[in-house]
């Protein structure tokens, strides 16, 4: 519903098997872009899914206009520091939330649009340097910090015109946190992965650092995406951008691994390998049970994380290498971008 | 795998985790 809603019209264009390319935007100002993600924006009465692109200096908030038509509604200029991520926030209307940093993340503000003044602003929530990120629903941003040898993580509760509600600070581990993920309906859950290739659980509501597992040596530099629990057991999708590429079994761009957390040794039950397809993974983009990937062949893989089966790929096309892959909030489809600012929103 | 590789299951983890975790 929310795809016809963006765009009635399909565009004539490559078809990949599940992926159907519903339209195209293109940022003709931006020289590089870092990242695109999608919010919900109410605006006179009408609530509609938009579009925001970013690239080093700037972030574009785009509305559709016609069939086929995107209009970019205001450009958020942040020139000190440069933009190095979008981050998404579920369920959040008239927030756009953005890491800025150089290696690693330095501030994270809020864009957002004031009706009081009539105009649009940005506000600062967090900085230090931060090493991981997450937004979680009923606008909740958690990150990981390190000051000295400290760490510090911390829940920030948002308010509706971009202040900070609340603070909770969370039991850190001794690892670095490289990630953060939320476990699909439980609102106090949240997991996280370790420079030391761990998956931990905290309980939001207390700060309180829950377990610690090991995922194993197998594959380092786990970087957690979602998690869900069923019958006893969290399953944990993790991607490894570091595996390196092997000719004679693939990189698993993801898998899904079970823990027991009740287990005195809560080993690794299960793991599913998704189809192997060319190349290793590069960055991509977890919603529900659907893993999408861009690889280090300039494709775009898209994974039913469930059955463990390919559903669709988009090779490089003319304009060459795919650089983003990202799901449209609410899994309304998915938005593949090359580095020269085009941005391709596909129905799934 | 069975119940008995998995070891003791609970679909009450969060809960019992959370009782028995330091504050």
């Amino acid at each position: 519903d929310t795809a016809e809603q963006l765009t009635p019209v399909l565009l004539d264009g490559p078809r990949e098997e599940s992926l159907q390319l519903v339209s195209e935007l293109k940022d003709s100002s931006c020289s590089c872009a870092v990242d695109v993600s999608t919010v919900w924006w109410e605006a006179a009465g009408c609530r509609e899914l938009r579009v925001v692109t970013a690239s080093e200096s700037t972030v574009s908030l785009w509305e559709p206009l016609a069939p086929d038509c995107w209009g970019k509604v205001y450009t958020w200029h942040l020139r000190e520091i440069p933009v190095i991520q979008i981050i998404s926030l579920p369920d959040t209307c008239n927030l756009v939330c953005v890491a800025l940093g150089e290696l690693e993340i330095g501030e994270i503000r809020l864009l957002l649009y004031s009706s009081e003044t009539d105009s649009f602003k940005h506000s600062l929530v967090k900085t230090g340097n931060i090493k991981a990120v997450v937004g979680l629903k009923d606008r909740r941003l958690v990150s990981s910090s390190r000051a000295m040898q400290e760490q510090q993580v911390e829940m920030v509760s948002l308010s509706e015109t971009g202040g900070s509600k609340d603070r909770q600070t969370l039991m850190p581990p001794e690892e670095t946190v490289t990630a953060f993920a939320e476990v699909e309906g439980m609102r106090e859950a949240l997991v996280g992965t370790t420079a030391g290739n761990s998956v931990v659980v905290w309980n939001l509501k207390t700060g309180q650092l829950l377990r610690k597992m090991h995922v194993g040596y197998s594959y380092p530099a786990s970087i957690c995406h979602r998690a869900y629990s069923d019958s006893g057991l969290l399953f944990v999708v993790l991607s490894h951008p570091l595996a390196k590429e092997s000719e004679s079994c693939g990189s698993p761009a993801f898998r899904v691994v079970a823990f027991n957390p009740v287990a005195t040794s809560p080993v690794i039950r299960g793991c599913i390998r998704p189809c192997r397809v060319s190349g290793a993974y590069l960055e991509g983009d977890v919603w529900d049970t659907a893993g999408a990937a861009v690889l280090t062949s300039g494709a775009v893989a898209v994974w039913d994380l469930l059955q463990g089966r390919c559903a669709a790929v988009l090779p490089p096309g003319p304009a060459g290498h795919w650089a983003l892959a990202r799901w449209a909030t609410g899994g309304a489809g998915l938005l593949a971008g090359h580095r020269d600012g085009t941005v391709h929103l596909y129905r799934y | 795998c069975s119940e008995s590789d998995l070891g003791p299951i609970s679909l009450n983890w969060f809960e019992e985790l959370s009782a028995e975790a330091p504050p």
